[in-house]
């Protein structure tokens, strides 16, 4: 553990109690992609299976947990509590084109040909795109409430943050895993269009409105 | 980077 890593972790839980506080508070998932929600429920689940049969930390275990419950929790409230609030009709991003190609690739380029492996590795590819629908959602509309920039800059720091771990383990460890560097990298390059505008927009008290 | 070490992270 470094402090990268730790302080990615820590984004990453900021990011997940930002958005389950918004909705909850507001009674409201206005603005919110139920499909960007949907595959990161199919992101924890299949790369957090291994609770199961291996055992890293207690702090390893916890956050697994806490990821997991979240994520399920979020899909609650936005498709059962507040469906009434979901943004069904911009969020049209279709889930099965960022599925079909991750499930594939990770058929092809993975460390070892078993199931748990595998499904580690297709958790890692449909997590890089995993966003997609959510900037997706905010292109459609042109906008996007400052609670819900928050999110979304918390969510991308903290892949950004992951790479400097990467970085800090192959010198310090020797440590290194292409897989999860290269979809890191996508991840995060996939955020930078957005971070400029929070950064630009957002930071300076302005609504992030995308120009027309 | 060995197979198996990446479960050490989230």
């Amino acid at each position: 553990m470094n402090i990268f890593r730790l302080l990615g972790d820590l984004s990453h839980l900021l990011a997940i109690i930002i958005l389950l506080v918004k909705i909850w508070k507001t009674r409201s998932c206005a603005g919110i992609s139920g499909k960007s929600q949907i595959l990161f429920a199919v992101v924890y689940t299949s790369r957090y299976l291994d609770l199961i049969n291996a055992f890293i930390s207690p702090y390893n275990t916890i956050m697994k947990i806490v990821f997991l419950a979240a994520s399920y929790g979020t899909i609650y409230l936005m498709y059962m509590k507040f469906k009434a609030t979901y943004d069904v009709n911009h969020d049209t991003f279709r889930i099965e084109f960022l599925i079909a190609p991750a499930a594939v690739l990770a058929l092809i380029v993975n460390h070892a040909f078993e199931p748990l492996e595998i499904l580690w590795t297709f958790s890692i590819y449909l997590e890089s795109v995993a966003i997609l629908p959510q900037l997706f959602l905010v292109s459609k509309t042109g906008e996007a409430e400052s609670i819900t920039s928050h999110y979304l800059f918390m969510l991308g720091s903290y892949r950004a943050l992951y790479i400097f771990n990467w970085i800090y383990r192959y010198y310090a460890e020797n440590h290194y895993d292409l897989i999860a560097i290269v979809a890191g990298i996508v991840q995060t390059v996939l955020y930078c269009d957005f971070f400029y505008l929070y950064i630009t927009k957002v930071l300076k008290g302005k609504k992030l409105q995308l120009p027309a | 980077g060995s197979a198996k070490s990446h479960h050490d992270e989230l």
